[in-house]
């Protein structure tokens, strides 16, 4: 089984 | 005051239909760089960023720098009453909650104006720190498109690997399985048809393709796609605007548990 990564997880919060 | 005109209007409501399925509400930023947007999918699986630049409009005018939000599929349903070759011209007024799209038809014997309102969104913007992709594929849109709808009938996933010998887009499912292998092809009698593939390192993701075909409705703005693919990093889906900017569209990748 494949666990979605979030994109929040790669890019920072401005 | 905020206003912009773009003689070439279908350009925006191609712009729209790409990215109101992705998200349901965003805010625009307009400034004096252009009109733009970055805004996540309802899961935070997916972003979209676009770009509009300033030189690319007929007119524009920023006065101060304004945020814009909007509910795209009511944005869309608004862009859908402009005819193809209309001109569309967009403008705020400071200080108000509406948004006014003014279309023009070529002989200027119709002249139509929606107004809009605008919405407060509680948006986080996200920096996107620049990366060296250890693969770059650029290839034409449509046949990018076909992929991913092909694949979706066979499995929810597609994994993406490129190596020396070229693409390759697999799926997997209940009915069996499917690989679909690009080359790089430059030799082509017209640019937008060469698939080109720049591969520092060779690399393979997986990701769900749902979202792929989601980005695919910006297939009419561009006729090449860039798919940008490095190890444990987002791809990045990017179509370009007719020379005035790009929708990217970013995907986290699944993992192995």
């Amino acid at each position: 089984p494949c666990l979605q990564r979030k994109i929040f997880e790669y890019f920072n919060s401005n | 005051m905020f206003e912009l005109r773009l003689v070439q209007g279908s350009l925006l409501k191609k712009v729209l239909e790409s990215i109101k399925d992705l998200v349901n509400d965003a805010n625009f930023d307009c400034s004096s760089t252009g009109f733009s947007l970055q805004a996540m999918d309802s899961s935070h699986v997916a972003l979209v960023a676009l770009l509009l630049r300033s030189e690319g409009f007929e007119h524009y005018r920023c006065d101060r720098n304004l945020t814009m939000g909007m509910n795209l599929a009511n944005m869309a349903k608004m862009l859908k009453c402009a005819g193809n070759d209309d001109i569309i011209t967009i403008k705020a007024d400071d200080g108000t909650d509406t948004v006014t799209f003014m279309f023009e038809s070529p002989s200027q014997d119709k002249i139509s104006d929606f107004e809009m309102k605008l919405m407060d969104i509680d948006s986080e913007h996200l920096g996107i720190p620049e990366a060296e992709y250890e693969a770059i594929i650029r290839m034409p849109s449509a046949e990018f498109a076909r992929i991913c709808r092909d694949l979706s009938s066979i499995g929810d996933t597609v994994v993406i690997s490129v190596t020396k010998e070229g693409v390759r887009f697999s799926a997997r499912g209940d009915i069996g399985a499917a690989n679909i292998v690009c080359r790089q092809n430059a030799t082509v009698d017209k640019p937008e048809d060469a698939t080109i593939i720049e591969m520092q390192e060779p690399v393979t993701l997986t990701f769900a393709l749902r979202y792929m075909n989601s980005f695919t409705k910006a297939t009419p703005l561009a006729e090449q796609v860039t798919i940008s693919m490095s190890s444990d990093l987002p791809v990045v889906v990017e179509y370009k605007v007719a020379g005035m900017g790009y929708i990217r569209y970013y995907l986290a990748p699944k993992i192995e548990e």
